[in-house]
């Protein structure tokens, strides 16, 4: 049986939408749309911005159960993050309610 | 690949290549999936296949230059240490690669577990390769080696960008490459922020949960007005399997094509088995003997019964020499690649091998190590009886390569509906692309040193209709995801399984088997967009905040699932009256007028309100679908369809439904 330091991966899912909690200029920022549309940039400032607050807030939510750093940040199709976890600091995730859905990494392969 | 731009139509006079200016690849004739660029999630990518180069045979520079607006780059630590990289990469047809193994465990890893130069985009497995080549490989590059036979192959949509985002991993055994979904996400993630215009996946994944991390980021990438294509899955042919449930996802399902290499075995008692081969020798008369009965002393009998190769064993062989040598081999289908068990055989010294199904699926030829014919579950008791006698004898015979078998059928790994999905009420997969024995560019290391190889699976239908996204988009660059998609569904032409209305085909082909140059010219699309698929989730899962969903109603949006606007309609039940509303944009050049008519649903009668819509270019209009019970089975489900129709378009959605309580 695992013991209570036993780390998985999991994905930490804050918001179904990215721009859903950001509290700056929305109209402005058009930052969460970087698809195809050429006029904008991620490495524009105000995007810029609204990724940071967005890992900000990632960060947050893993100090607040004593996780370490994600493995990564995810900002344009996905707000959320990656770590390492026991499984309480998932379930305390899981929690949260900033937080939507937490997911234990499990190997998928090709079809 | 090598048939199936020819049998989806493309090159024919008026087809999709035809109307993008052609596909010779030069710059004077710029075609079909020009300035696209398709980002490919998967195992990586070989950089110096011909499928990827910006250049002609003569060194020429074949691309004006990166597609406008895209920011992806490639990977800096790669180039560094791998020479090859900085010839290939970032050009304008490869355009930009990066890789993701956070998830995986790390460099480290990595390091384990492969040479150097594959921490990295590099493709090890091939997999990649062959997903990328068949979206947007160069056209008419000859194929070479064992595949040589077949001529030259093409990309769906050749003129367009590749961005590799490598997420999934092998090792040197050649075994099937995955990953993690953490670092499948962070590559959906780059490849939103890059600015692709098309994503390929063709990755398994869940089968029943909207909110899965990698469903979401689609739904997110979707909305940024990126085309997803992703895989049904290989869980054929029972229901309830197909995968990447998600609404704004195009998930593909496998189906046969008319290219038809056939080849046959004939024992010694004079019966003769047909299957699918592409031996060009024949291979005997020789003894043959069961893969069961000539292992090595302390190997595995399981692994034995299925010719594993060394290579996929730890490197131990498991056939003893002294008992294949010389022989044809009866080895049964299992989990290792079917190639390398014709190199288990090849490295005992036997001479052919007759491959066996063991449970219901497809029938694949293959390039093998030995003449080599691959034949059905339903022949295997026979063939092992026959085996099993004293002084049995088999021969493998030529193969032959027919272009006109009836086609398509549905591929039998082909994940099917109904989904598990949306409560009955979304109707997966979506539509049927090309999927079995599909020949385009590989990674040599993961396929025997070749860089041509043959494949089958919904990883290799998806990437067809990646391709096809692509040629749309560069078509009608005003369309977005959804009308895409609409457009690829409400064309399909039907799989020759049965009939169209039975509720099982219409599980296995969805809409149908992709028509490009109807989708072309649609006539009619179904739309929808981020709000409409919140609305979904508020009506079939949780995650959606109550308060959002309160504003989707305001806003005027349904919450139940059936109402999404989706080119098919699914009801869960049917018990006195259901009606779902639909609506349409017309995006031909005309005014026009269309009537609706239904078929199936035997036992419900359907009411179409309006019947006629006349729509000019550009108008949009809704309407309703009722459906009242009358009779029919209880519990049944039952198939049909709704078309429209204004003479010179047929805009067909498939309908499946459960009636009574």
């Amino acid at each position: 049986a695992p013991d209570d330091e036993t780390t998985s991966t999991y994905i930490v899912q804050m918001t179904l939408d990215p721009v859903a909690t950001y509290d700056g200029d929305v109209d402005d920022l058009a930052a969460t749309r970087v698809g195809p549309d050429e006029t904008i940039d991620p490495e524009a400032p105000e995007v810029l911005e609204y990724t940071d607050h967005l890992q900000e807030q990632h960060r947050d939510a893993l100090a607040d159960v004593d996780g370490g750093e994600p493995l990564y940040d995810y900002v344009y199709a996905f707000d959320g993050f990656a770590a390492e976890l026991t499984e309480a600091q998932a379930a305390d995730l899981a929690a949260r309610p900033d937080v939507v859905a937490v997911t234990e990494d499990e190997k998928v392969e090709v079809d | 690949t090598s048939s199936t731009p020819s049998f989806l139509g493309l090159d024919e006079p008026g087809g999709l290549w035809e109307q993008l200016g052609g596909a010779a690849g030069s710059l004077r004739e710029p075609g079909a999936g020009e300035d696209i660029v398709i980002g490919v999630i998967d195992s990586g990518i070989w950089p110096e296949s011909r499928s990827f180069s910006d250049r002609d045979e003569r060194g020429r520079r074949t691309y004006a230059g990166r597609p406008f607006g895209f920011r992806g780059d490639c990977d800096a630590a790669a180039a560094a240490v791998d020479d090859s990289w900085k010839a290939s990469l970032c050009t304008p047809k490869l355009i930009a690669a990066q890789h993701f193994n956070a998830g995986w465990g790390g460099d480290e890893a990595i390091a384990e577990q492969l040479p150097w130069e594959f921490l990295s985009p590099r493709d090890y497995n091939g997999h990649g390769t062959h997903t990328a080549s068949t979206a947007g490989g160069n056209h008419g590059v000859a194929a070479t080696g064992a595949a040589a036979a077949f001529g030259t192959i093409s990309g769906i949509a050749p003129r367009a960008s590749i961005a590799a985002y490598k997420a999934l991993w092998s090792t040197e055994d050649a075994s099937t490459a995955q990953g993690y979904p953490s670092d499948l996400v962070a590559a959906v993630d780059q490849a939103v922020a890059d600015g692709v215009d098309v994503i390929n996946y063709s990755v398994s994944g869940t089968t029943g949960n909207l909110l899965d991390p990698v469903e979401i980021a689609f739904m997110n990438a979707a909305d940024a007005g990126i085309f997803v294509a992703a895989s049904a899955g290989n869980s054929g042919p029972a229901a309830g399997t197909v995968a990447h449930p998600s609404p704004w996802i195009t998930t593909v399902a496998a189906g046969t094509h008319d290219r038809d290499p056939v080849g046959s075995a004939t024992l010694g008692d004079g019966s003769r088995y047909s299957g699918a081969s592409l031996a060009a020798t024949a291979a005997g008369p020789a003894p043959l003997v069961d893969s069961a009965t000539v292992g090595l002393p302390d190997a595995d009998p399981t692994l034995v019964a299925q010719c594993y190769a060394a290579v996929d064993n730890g490197g131990v062989p498991v056939l003893d020499p002294a008992s294949v040598a010389g022989k044809i081999v009866l080895c049964d289908r299992g989990v290792t690649p079917r190639v390398n068990k014709s190199r288990a055989v090849a490295e005992a010294g036997g001479i052919g091998m007759i491959l066996v199904n063991t449970d219901e699926n497809s029938l694949n030829a293959d390039f093998h190590s030995v003449p080599t014919v691959h034949l059905a579950e339903t022949d295997r008791a026979a063939l092992k009886a026959y085996a099993a006698t004293e002084g049995a004898t088999a021969t493998v015979n030529v193969a032959t390569v027919g272009d006109d078998a009836p086609a398509p059928y549905t591929a039998a790994f082909s994940s099917r509906g109904p989904t598990q999905a949306g409560g009955g009420n979304l109707l997966k997969p979506d539509l049927m692309a090309p999927g079995q024995d599909i020949l385009a560019a590989v990674a040599p290391p993961g396929f025997n040193g070749a860089g041509f190889g043959l494949a089958s699976g919904t990883s290799m239908s998806a990437p067809h209709v990646a391709g096809l996204a692509a040629l749309l988009a560069d078509q009608h660059p005003d369309w977005s995801p959804m009308m895409i998609k609409s457009a690829l569904m409400t064309t399909g032409s039907d799989v020759l399984d049965g009939d169209a209305t039975d509720p099982a085909v219409i599980f296995s082909q969805g809409a149908g088997h992709v028509q490009p140059t109807g989708a072309a010219d649609p006539g009619l699309v179904y739309d929808n967009d981020v709000n409409d698929w919140l609305a979904f989730l508020c009506g079939t899962t949780q995650g959606v905040e109550e308060a959002a969903c309160d504003a989707l109603v305001e806003d005027g949006h349904s919450l139940d699932p059936s109402d999404l606007n989706t080119p098919s309609i699914a009801v869960d039940r049917v018990s006195r009256s259901q009606t779902v509303t639909r609506e349409v944009t017309n995006v031909g050049d005309t005014a026009a007028t269309y009537t609706a008519s239904t078929t199936g649903l035997d036992g419900i009668d359907v009411t179409v309100s309006p019947s006629t819509l006349t729509l000019a270019p550009g108008e949009t209009a809704s309407f309703t679908v009722t459906f009242e019970y009358a009779g029919a089975s209880v519990n049944a489900t039952l198939g049909g369809y709704l078309t429209w129709t204004d003479g010179s378009h047929d805009v067909r959605s498939p309908i499946v439904l459960r009636a009574g309580d």
